[in-house]
Order: C-alpha cells, then structure tokens, then sequence
C-alpha cells in the first residue's frame, strides 16, 4: 500500500517567533529534532534548523528574535503526498525535513533519516 | 556492480582541534558540510556537526576549543564497506554522516541524504 506523508509523519516542535536563538537550540536538543516550525500567533511563518543555528554562530548574531534566522519559504508536503514526492521534494531543495500541514496547519514533520531507515534496509 | 564508501565519498573539511566553536561554525556554513573532522597533530580525535554546535548554544557554551563539545568516539566507515553497512552503521548509531576512514588516515565522508539521492529515486 501506498504510504503518505500522514502515514510516517511524526510531531515537529513549535516555537514563537518572538523567541531568541538560545530558547530556539534548548527547544532543538530537547526535542531531539533538528528542525522546529516557527509561529506567529499560531500561524506558520518559518522554519529554524541546526543550520540556522550554526549559521547564526558563523556570522556572530546573537540577542535577536527568530525572524532573523528562520527560513520564511518553508517547503512543506501535503498529507496525502507519496514516499517519492517527499524524497523528490528532499533532493530539490537540499533539505533533509519538512513540515507536514494541510490548510495552513502544521501536523508533523517527515524526515529523511526516518525514510531511509524504513526503505534502505531492502537493499 | 557493489558500491562502496570509497566509491561514494565526498570531502570532509578537517579542523584543528585548538580552534573555537566560531571557527568551527565558519567552515561548515563555508564548505556546506553539516559534519567536519577534527585533527590534532593531523590525526582523527573527533567530529563536530551542526548539532554540536547547536547544544553549545542552548548550554551557552562559548570561547572553548573544540575539544569540550566534539564527539571523541567517532563512528567512521572503511572504504570498503557498503552502502547497506553504511546505512546499518546511520541508523544503528542515529547519524546522518560518517567519515571514510583508512589506517587512520580521513579520506572523506559519506552521508545518508547522499545515499537517499542516488538509491531511493528507484522507489
Ligand atoms: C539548504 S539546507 C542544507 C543543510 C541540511 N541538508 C539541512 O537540511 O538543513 C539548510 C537550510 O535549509 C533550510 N531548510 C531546511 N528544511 C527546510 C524546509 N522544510 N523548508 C524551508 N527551508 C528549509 C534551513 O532553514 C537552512 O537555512
Ligand atoms: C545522535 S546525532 C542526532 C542528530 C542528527 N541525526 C545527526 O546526525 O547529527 C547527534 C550527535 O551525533 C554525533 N555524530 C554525528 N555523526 C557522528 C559520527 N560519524 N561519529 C560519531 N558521532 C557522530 C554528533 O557529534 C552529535 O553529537
């Protein structure tokens, strides 16, 4: 049977935008996930990854709000995409997660690591 | 025909390990690689990868060498292993990326968004 992203999407954490950069790494640790969805009164407006973190480390910003190192054109899947489109969706952009969300909300996340740990053991 | 480590590496950026975790943040954004290896005397003591860099952050670790936040057991491929012991050794371990490693000497890496690209486009 053909599985979707609501098949194999697990929780994403959420954090405020108006939240710093150090609330945003404690979050990533203890959630263990690599990746939060950032809101504004509960809309999605970005994404912060271990990227941003680093990046913001490289580059010295500190003491600001997540507006200035979340990515704002998130690339989500839809619930009802295919193993493929995600993977396809992965390769294009260079990422390696995305948010699930239909109509605006965000109901998970999907992973590359969780696919290839599910797929690449039938080779 | 079996595809191995070594047919599938990539560079690995290296690092002194008397470098601070700016410097460390400065060259995985500058080479886009989320793992690099740390040296000391030009031997494999450890890797650092945006995580680390990101749990400095939220324990607001700074101004230390790369000693205090690196992953000292490193976990690495031969040149010779597998795609399939590869991505046993990504999911047994919980990682993304491994550095190929031969008689102690770095010979590149080898990463599980890599390994999706090229194996899970025949999904
Ligand atoms: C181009 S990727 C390269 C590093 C690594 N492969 C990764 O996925 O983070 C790094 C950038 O992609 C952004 N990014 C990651 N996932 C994203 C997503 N689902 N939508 C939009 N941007 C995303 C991050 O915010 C970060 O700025
Ligand atoms: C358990 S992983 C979880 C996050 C993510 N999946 C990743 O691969 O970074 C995070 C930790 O694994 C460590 N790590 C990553 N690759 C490693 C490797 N090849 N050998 C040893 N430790 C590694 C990092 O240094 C970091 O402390």
């Amino acid at each position: 049977s053909e599985r979707t992203a609501k098949d194999i999407m697990i929780p994403i954490p959420t954090i405020d935008v108006n939240s710093n950069i150090q609330e945003a790494s404690t979050l990533i640790i203890e959630t263990n996930s690599s990746i939060i969805a950032v809101l504004s009164e509960d809309k999605l407006v970005g994404v912060v990854t271990v990227w941003d973190i680093t990046k913001s480390n490289a580059d010295e910003v500190g003491g600001v709000n997540l507006d200035k190192i979340m990515t704002k054109d998130v690339i989500s899947a839809s619930p009802d995409f295919t193993i493929l489109d995600i993977v396809r969706g992965f390769e294009q952009h260079q990422i390696s997660a995305m948010p699930v969300v239909k109509e605006g909300k965000v109901l998970g996340k999907v992973s590359s690591d969780l696919i290839a740990q599910r797929y690449l053991q039938h080779l």
